[in-house]
């Protein structure tokens, strides 16, 4: 009973802390903000993301003098869905530019990204509720020039760095002792997941129809062997494999890099609190449940974990 | 304004800039 | 938290090395003839300006060609001072929605430095913005704060076709 209303308090606190603090106050005093003008081909604009171990960046259109979005892994993965449907338009996919990622959307029929995007002076409970609403996993901060009233891209927010600022600033995280297998919080039904032998394509498919940033991987028995990330995608083209998409996700997984820290698993009887401290400690964007003989059970996203701090109890 | 090498045909300019009490280095990357 | 009663771990089998061995074991033709991306952090080497070995009054003699090409206009030089451009540059942009009056001409200050004999380095400096129709930007009674809330994104761009021309006519 000690531990629930222990749970409760916290998470009260750590929502106040939320909306007394503003996104603004979660950038550094100092740092970077790359960005792509959209008359760059698409396959330049992955050299320069993984030149900068980058996964996204926003956009900037010279001739509108406008920021045009985000550039994010949801694009490459359009463009090997294009290609995969288009073969024969190899030329086009190679003088791509961003500007023509639209075209792409349109052409393979997926929603564009509704990009919310928010000053930099709101309260950080608001970026996190619109991120939410807007299905993205990163947002945006957008004020204005004060002479030409154009919009600047002061930075984008991701959930893992909301998340990494409450675990890293709020003390009230070691209180939230309640195994998270009691908070309802864990995505257990029609996780898709996906076999070592399964083409790459396939998968790539799986990510896309389910709006999800990585498909497990298990073995005939349910056991999880490992994962394919979104990010990933960035890997393979950079190999310009997507023209070879008959290999299996076991292969090309194969193009992962040796400074991936590996798939983080955790089980039900896992405190939040030793969760947030997990992601104040590494980079871990989700953490898949398994049971006690590593069978998959379901997965934790930083979207559920952030959904139950704002909204949850 | 700072300016790195061309690489890939590709142009990358940086200013530093203030932005209320912090500093934003905005870079751009375009294409030559 | 107390460490001990923590289940989080890594997935063996998700580590590169772990999983390349795996694969390779199972003798997949494929599997040999894929190699780890190697995810050079080429650390980005920035210089100040841009760079030049040539002549100095050569040097002003490409920039002002290049500024004639792109459509800019400069204040006429003062003899005291022939290392220094002052530019205007008109920034056409596409007419946005609400046809709101812009400030269209961005001002900048092109500066050749000498850093030791025959190495040169020509600076380029955001001015400011004016208006081709005439209207002062009422920027002044803005308080400290808000004076700093600008976006080098159009200079930047300005300076990347300026590059573009001088790179181009060298």
């Amino acid at each position: 009973e000690k531990i629930i209303v222990e749970q409760k308090l916290a998470v009260e606190s750590i929502r106040a802390f939320l909306k007394s603090k503003t996104s603004y106050d979660v950038l550094p005093v100092s740092y970077r903000l790359i960005v792509l003008d959209t008359s760059l081909l698409v396959k330049k604009s992955l050299n320069v993301l993984l030149q900068n171990n980058i996964v996204s960046a926003p956009l900037w259109d010279a001739k509108t003098s406008r920021f045009a979005g985000l550039l994010t892994s949801s694009d490459f993965i359009n463009v090997i869905q294009y290609y995969f449907s288009n073969p024969d338009k190899f030329e086009l996919v190679d003088k791509l530019q961003l500007d023509g990622l639209k075209d792409i959307e349109r052409a393979i029929g997926v929603e564009p990204p509704d990009t919310a995007s928010i000053h930099p002076s709101r309260p950080l409970y608001e970026a996190c509720i619109r991120m939410m609403d807007s299905t993205s996993r990163r947002i945006p901060l957008i004020d204005q020039d004060e002479d030409t009233h154009r919009e600047i891209v002061v930075s984008v927010l991701t959930q893992y760095r909301i998340l990494k600022f409450v675990a890293l600033n709020c003390r009230e995280t070691h209180f939230l002792r309640r195994p998270i297998g009691e908070l309802n919080i864990i995505t257990k039904n029609n996780v898709a997941s996906c076999r070592m032998t399964t083409p790459v394509i396939d998968v790539i498919q799986l990510l896309s129809q389910g709006n999800v940033a990585s498909i497990p991987i298990v073995d005939h028995e349910g056991t999880l062997i490992n994962v394919y990330e979104a990010v990933d995608v960035l890997g393979l083209i950079k190999g310009g494999i997507y023209n070879d998409l008959s290999l299996s996700v076991g292969e090309a997984l194969m193009r992962r890099s040796d400074d991936f820290e590996g798939v983080y698993t955790c089980t039900e009887r896992d405190k939040l609190s030793t969760i947030m401290d997990n992601i104040r400690k590494s980079r871990v964007h989700r953490f898949f449940v398994t049971d006690d003989s590593g069978k998959l059970v379901g997965v934790l996203t930083l979207s559920d974990l952030l959904k139950y701090i704002l909204l949850g109890e | 304004l700072a300016t790195s090498s061309i690489k890939h045909n590709t142009l990358c300019v940086a200013s530093i800039v203030r932005y209320k009490r912090k500093y934003v280095t905005q870079i751009l990357y375009a294409p030559l | 938290s107390k460490e001990e009663d923590s289940t989080i771990s890594i997935l063996p089998t998700s580590l590169p090395q772990i999983h390349r061995a795996n694969m390779l074991a199972q003798g997949l033709p494929a599997a040999s003839k894929i190699s780890p991306l190697v995810n050079k952090k080429s650390k980005t080497r920035w210089h100040f300006g841009i760079r030049s070995r040539s002549y100095p009054l050569d040097v002003m003699g490409e920039i002002y060609m290049a500024l004639k090409n792109l459509g800019a206009e400069w204040a006429k030089p003062s003899e005291e001072d022939l290392w220094t451009i002052r530019v205007r540059w008109k920034y056409e942009v596409a007419q946005n929605k609400n046809n709101e009056k812009i400030p269209d001409l961005m001002k900048m200050i092109i500066q050749l430095f000498q850093i030791e004999t025959n190495n040169y380095l020509v600076d380029f400096k955001f001015d400011g913005w004016e208006s081709s129709y005439g209207e002062v930007s009422a920027n002044v009674n803005l308080s400290e704060d808000e004076m700093s809330t600008f976006s080098a994104y159009p200079f930047l761009h300005l300076t990347t076709r300026l590059i573009m021309e001088l790179a181009v006519n060298s």
